[in-house]
């Protein structure tokens, strides 16, 4: 599953396919998008998840949660990462330098921090993100087309509990 | 300017790279 082209069409190809479903046009309706538990996820670009169903003929969309997590204090969300780590689905917010001074644009595009969560799975109600305050050893990848988490155990190279960011 | 680094979760900093 991908978005492509200049509008971010969501598309789809299954093993044998001949050609891409597209699934959704519009003008980039989604941020990212992830294979999870057998299913795919979608975040729309205004934080909302949606699971798909690809395996029938006629791809089945599931609203899995509406209501995105937002920042306070100011700080505006400049990206919007889906990363799976131990079997737990991360949202990660980043956002950009917040400065009070509005004159100094050395800060301009400077990235501010980050904030995870993960989706929390309640079997009585609808899923809902959750803060998570630390994710231990385990380090974050975020890229611009997918991202990765890997254990600090296994790759000593790497800080635990620590995201790392490229120039988007 | 180039944005790009490591951000510790726990304390909430950013190393530049």
């Amino acid at each position: 599953m991908i978005t492509h082209g200049e509008q971010g069409d969501l598309a789809f190809c299954r093993a044998g396919d001949e050609s891409w479903t597209i699934l959704r046009r519009g003008f980039r309706p989604y941020d990212d998008i992830i294979y999870h538990k057998e299913r795919f996820y979608t975040l729309g670009n205004h934080g909302g998840l949606d699971a798909w169903d690809v395996s029938s003929s006629s791809p089945k969309r599931t609203v899995i949660a509406q209501v995105p997590p937002v920042l306070t204090g100011g700080r505006v969300i400049h990206k919007r990462y889906l990363v799976e780590s131990s079997g737990d689905l991360l949202l990660v917010l980043r956002h950009d330098y917040f400065d009070d001074d509005a004159n100094s644009p050395s800060q301009l595009h400077r990235t501010g921090g980050f904030k995870v969560f993960k989706l929390e799975e309640r079997s009585s109600m609808n899923p809902r993100w959750v803060e998570v305050k630390s994710i231990g050893d385990r380090v974050l990848f975020l890229g611009d087309n997918y991202s990765v988490s890997i254990s600090a155990r296994e790759f000593p190279e790497c800080s635990a509990n620590c995201i790392y960011f490229t120039d988007d | 300017v180039h944005d790009l680094g490591i951000f510790n979760i726990q304390e909430k900093t950013i190393q530049s790279c």
